[in-house]
């Protein structure tokens, strides 16, 4: 028996939408431990990695180790039947065929419940090894929401470069070329808002527009996002999903030709 | 020009 719940069925919602672009199909690996999702595009150049923590829940059981695939398309149509203050629960037998998902309105007067068909799915898991990143920014995700949208106007890539003196994205094509540069904050009120770097050794990475763009649905998630980066290694861009875990976007960087 | 890589090329297939 399989079976987890949250409150507000909000977070859920926010996470379908942080995931729908890039993957159709992704698989939910549930533990004890918690609920987690490894998945590459279709193109294999990015990876979502999502962590949801069993204490995280306010009601979690997991019998037996259950790897259920789910069509991510058919599951953000489902989460759409929620409203945000809903109460939704995860239910699945032990050797499941369908998953179902309950939302149940805050006065407790509406119970709905849809059942989804799980899907066979080949498990393709990369080995990330732990990695220490030469350059650490946290920033304010809406800011780099916004930086990513505008510099998309200009070019099919972004360029990050970062360095003591602060992050600079640039992006050059045949109309122009745009840059934004952000320096740490020196001391910001709000945590929300703060720019900071951490940096061993500066790093100019370029990484394709698209995937950004996808990566920055997830900004709804969390105020602040985190990227981590190293010469020639995937960026990771990381929010924090509450107190219940996070979500990891890993981008494989353009290469010159 | 600059080309997409992968990210098999970083990361070890599990």
């Amino acid at each position: 028996m399989f079976e987890a719940r949250l409150a507000q069925s909000a977070i859920l919602k926010k996470v379908l939408e942080a995931v729908k672009d890039l993957l159709t199909e992704a698989t939910f690996e549930c533990s004890d431990s918690g609920i987690q999702v490894q998945a590459m595009d279709n193109a294999h150049v990015s990876l979502v990695s999502l962590n949801l923590r069993s204490d995280g829940f306010d009601k979690y059981r997991c019998d037996r180790n259950l790897s259920m695939g789910m069509n991510i398309g058919t599951m953000t149509k489902i989460l759409r039947c929620a409203s945000s203050e809903d109460t939704v629960t995860l239910r699945a037998v032990d050797s499941p065929d369908n998953i179902i998902f309950i939302f149940e309105s805050q006065n407790k007067e509406k119970l709905a419940e849809y059942e989804m068909k799980l899907i066979n799915m080949d498990l393709e898991h990369l080995g990330i090894p732990e990695t220490m990143y030469s350059c650490v920014v946290k920033m304010p995700s809406q800011e780099f929401a916004r930086i990513c949208r505008d510099l998309s106007q200009f070019g099919e890539a972004i360029t990050i470069a970062c360095s003591k003196e602060g992050i600079k994205f640039s992006a050059a094509g045949d109309y122009g070329n745009a840059n934004v540069k952000l320096a740490q904050t020196a001391d910001s009120d709000k945590e929300e808002e703060a720019v900071l770097i951490d940096m061993q050794e500066p790093v100019k990475l370029t990484f394709a527009c698209r995937y950004l763009n996808s990566f920055v649905k997830a900004t709804p998630l969390c105020a602040q996002v985190k990227l981590s980066m190293s010469s020639d290694v995937p960026l990771v861009c990381e929010y924090q999903i509450g107190e219940i875990g996070h979500i990891r976007y890993y981008l494989a960087p353009k290469i010159d030709d | 020009p600059v080309n997409q890589s992968r990210l098999a090329g970083y990361y070890g297939l599990n």
